[in-house]
């Protein structure tokens, strides 16, 4: 791409690397979840939720256990 | 409950996949929960067409984003048949809807179920055993630099943006955890895989769970 272009990557690269920072802070053993340089890295957050995260959520009833022997077919 | 449990070890589930930039994720979870309800009931395993839910569920919208039970809700309405995915491919954008006659091959399903199971993961497991892979929504925003292990922080409930597959869990080290398979493709987190902690609904992972019957 063009400078412009380069130059809003490189800031998203710089907040993914912040925000990243932030993330495996919280990492303490070699369990927890860790973070880092992906393929969605080049993406400011706003963007990439308006591209990936396109769920629209749907509230349910709450399940309710059907006590052993009492359950319908 | 066993410790440790996972559908893909039965060969029911499919390969990950990708679902690019278009914002059909809740199509590639409820799609891939009906191909291994399938697999599990038939013994076959078959691709069906995530296009097929993207182009034609009418009361969701398409790549621009949906909802796995509405989806779910036309599928057990309508009656449609999915056909198979080599047949009706993905192309990363909405299309028109296609339809085919009743002779070819394609899975209709019989019913879902679909519940609020948060604060009962211990019953979540027991469902994912009794009915098969879990078609579920969390909020992924921290997923966006994932990379692997247990995700236990950082990932709160209540804003669901996005729906994947849970198709096992595993209980036998300190963390027990979810096995979660995603839609961006085999290069994202482990394998196409993110794992989710037990036990306090992490990123909302119980509050929408559906499986389907077919």
């Amino acid at each position: 791409g063009g400078g412009r272009e380069r130059e809003t990557v490189a800031a998203a690269l710089r907040e993914s690397a912040k925000r990243v920072r932030f993330l495996n802070s919280s990492s303490n053993d070699n369990t927890s979840a860790f973070y880092g340089i992906n393929q969605f890295s080049h993406l400011f957050p706003e963007e990439f939720k308006a591209i990936y995260l396109r769920s629209i959520p749907h509230k349910l009833p709450r399940y309710i256990k059907v006590p052993k022997g009492k359950e319908k077919p | 409950l066993p410790k440790k449990f996972d559908w893909r070890d039965k060969k029911v589930i499919a390969e990950v996949r990708n679902q690019q930039t278009c914002g059909g994720c809740w199509a590639f979870s409820v799609v891939g929960g009906i191909e291994s309800a399938y697999a599990i009931k038939r013994n076959n395993l078959e691709e069906l067409s995530v296009q097929q839910v993207i182009d034609c569920s009418y009361n969701n919208y398409g790549c621009s984003g949906g909802s796995t039970i509405s989806a779910l809700s036309w599928l057990n309405q309508t009656k449609v048949k999915l056909v198979r995915d080599s047949e009706y491919t993905f192309k990363a954008q909405t299309g028109l809807c296609h339809y085919f006659g009743q002779s070819d091959f394609g899975v209709s399903i019989t019913g879902f179920a679909a519940y609020d199971f948060s604060g009962q993961e211990e019953e979540m497991m027991r469902m994912l055993v009794n009915w098969g892979p879990l078609a579920v929504t969390v909020d992924a925003v921290s997923w966006q630099d994932y990379l692997g292990g247990i995700i236990q922080y950082h990932c709160s409930s209540g804003r669901a943006n996005h729906a994947v597959l849970i198709t096992g869990f595993d209980r036998t080290g300190s963390i027990p955890y979810w096995i979660v398979q995603n839609s961006w493709g085999r290069t994202w987190g482990i394998d196409g895989y993110v794992r989710v902690k037990i036990g306090s609904n992490v990123c909302g992972i119980a509050d929408t769970v559906s499986s389907v019957f077919v």
